[in-house]
């Protein structure tokens, strides 16, 4: 564990902590893409399939995989059934099969081992890295955003931003390359790039989250 | 060398 790690897991538990909030406060979930969740779901439930096999890592690894899998099926259940009346679906329109099948090709081409766990795994890297693609579809479609959203995927881009860090650093301290992972993750941090500039340039400004026409 | 497995990153 090093302190990119540590503070991008913390990014990543703040982002879920502020969905939670946003969706409780305002009793709604416009403006959140039901199929980016529903995509996060299917990479935790993947990835972690290693908690069912008895591998232990540590208690804190065994902790956030479970409050990842739990939280991220608990806001699938919010904008389905709790806020289903205010979410709408003319907008999140995104093909999530374009992501689901060349990741799913991609895990079968590009592992470690062929076996269904850890084709399972890659499947997971590269499915998280494109995740966000129909949250950003709303975002792009509507042209506009509340505030709290846009520090909700801000937290998931810095999130991933710090593992990069992250990789240099046990590259140098354990001279471990998870090369998967490492080129997942500079991809799935590139996607953040242009939302960055404008949360960057606007929201942290105080202005609206608006795209350039 | 084969990168980390059990994988310890979330």
């Amino acid at each position: 564990m090093n302190i990119f790690r540590l503070f991008g897991d913390l990014a990543h538990l703040a982002s879920i902590f502020i969905l939670l909030h946003k969706v409780q406060t305002s009793r709604s979930c416009r403006g959140i893409s039901f199929k980016t969740q529903a995509l996060y779901v299917a990479v935790f439930m993947t990835r972690y399939l290693d908690l069912f096999l008895g591998t232990w890592v540590s208690f804190y690894n065994t902790l956030m995989k479970l409050f990842f899998i739990g939280s991220s099926c608990y806001i699938l259940y919010l904008i389905r059934f709790q806020f289903r009346t205010t979410y709408d679906p003319n907008l999140d329109t995104f093909r999530v099969e374009y992501l689901l099948v060349p990741s799913f090709i991609l895990g079968l081409i590009f592992n470690y081992e062929f076996t269904l766990t850890e084709v399972m795994w890659s499947f997971s890297i590269f499915l998280e890295a494109v995740a966000i693609f129909p949250q950003l579809f709303i975002l792009q479609r509507t042209g506009e955003a509340e505030a709290i959203t846009t520090h909700y995927i801000a937290a998931l881009g810095i999130y991933r931003g710090l593992y990069i860090p992250n990789w240099i650093y046990r590259y140098y301290s354990e001279g471990s390359v998870d090369p998967i992972a490492v080129v997942a993750g500079i991809v799935q941090t590139g996607l953040y790039a242009d939302f960055f500039y404008v949360y960057f340039t606007k929201v942290l400004q105080g202005q609206r989250f608006e795209l350039p026409a | 060398e084969k990168p980390v497995t059990p994988h310890d990153e979330l």
